[in-house]
């Protein structure tokens, strides 16, 4: 079982998808993430930080072992279980189709929609809008395929579910209000679901739905 | 979930212009 | 052992990855790429492929068994085989480590550098520029990387190397000529010894390292 530090910036939702899968797993997980343990945009620039993580980005992960591996998606299969990542090849595949999916479908328009509305990114009408037409693409997509099924891979919690989970976080809290969202309902149930997991409640809180779009923050 | 963070994060904004342009050259190249 | 058949576009680089795992694993792949099989941007939009391939892109594999998955590095995952997926779990996290980086780090800026010289997208001089420093910077980290090292994680060629070779083809094909090239060696040399390997060989043919570098394509 894996044991070790993880850095990151607090309330980041990349490195949530780690600490869940620790939850399920039991991996120790030590989160340094303010000083004097870890300073953002200091620590990770130090030479033995880089030494360390050569990209210099978090979340970066060093096993007590001194075990050091970074991006988000193999830190969080680091410290999962066989369960997490998928039992058979073809259930690993199909785990790794929808951690892909969650980053090339789902960040970059949530992104262009979210932090505009947090203000930090100038607001771009254009780009909004296919913003919210690629968003409401891919929610078509994940509700016709939770329309039969209470996870994304087999009958339990995967790593699929918590990085597509995790991927969605910002857009669930900022701006997919009830209306917006009434035609995924399948989605939201199954969100909803995860997010009630008493092992991503212990990371996550008490999640809150958007209950009115957020707006683009002038 | 803290905000001011997020202004680092490296996000292809424009990953969806390339997407469409690699599959528009590919479909003329296929046409 | 894997067996079916792969909807492509000709000589696209992300379903390369599959080929060349099925090369080293033996898996039997069929590939559909041009008509009567395949038509693209026809046949990946038809309902029957939708209803299988939800998101409409390509590659997507279809087993003999039904078995369906999309995104190119689920597909290169399953018609892999351990040794090239990371026999244990240090090596399977480092493997998708270098699979992310290759997507989250070398796609965006090879990208945005390539298109123009292939009139594939508009030239900005500020964003190529960009770009160019981008691709210097993923360069140093790999170098330094395979500076003690044949392969990016243990003795032999893994899923890493598969992606990562794979996402560089187009800078080694296009705009890496040898003045540019030159400050990264140890990547030059093991980006040579991965095309060399008959398994790659077979997919790619015969690579011709950049001699020129192309400028954008007015």
């Amino acid at each position: 079982m894996a044991a070790g530090t993880l850095y990151t910036y607090p309330e980041n939702w990349r490195a949530f998808k780690a600490l869940i899968a620790a939850q399920y797993s039991g991996a120790q997980i030590t989160v340094h993430s303010v000083p004097p343990h870890f300073q953002f945009g200091q620590t990770n620039k130090t030479p033995e930080f880089l030494k360390k993580f050569p990209v210099g980005k978090v979340p970066a992960f060093e096993g007590a072992d001194g075990f050091c591996v970074f991006e988000s998606n193999a830190i969080a299969y680091y410290v999962a279980n066989e369960d997490l990542r998928g039992n058979t090849v073809a259930a690993a595949a199909q785990v790794l189709q929808w951690v892909s999916f969650a980053d090339s479908e789902i960040l970059p328009p949530a992104s262009t929609w979210v932090f505009p509305t947090l203000g930090i990114m100038q607001y771009n009408k254009q780009a909004t809008e296919h913003a919210k037409e690629e968003v409401k693409r891919v929610l078509v997509i994940l509700d016709a395929h939770l329309k039969t099924r209470t996870f994304l891979v087999g009958e339990r919690v995967t790593l699929a579910d918590i990085a597509v989970v995790c991927s969605l976080l910002w857009l669930y809290k900022q701006v997919l209000e009830p209306a917006f969202r009434q035609p995924y309902g399948n989605v939201t149930r199954w969100f909803v679901t995860c997010v009630n997991q008493p092992q991503f409640q212990s990371v996550l809180g008490d999640f809150k739905l958007c209950e009115k779009m957020a707006q683009f923050d002038a | 979930m803290a905000t001011e963070y997020l202004v680092h994060e490296k996000v292809w904004f424009d990953k969806f212009k390339y997407d469409d342009a690699e599959r528009q050259y590919y479909e003329q190249l296929n046409g």
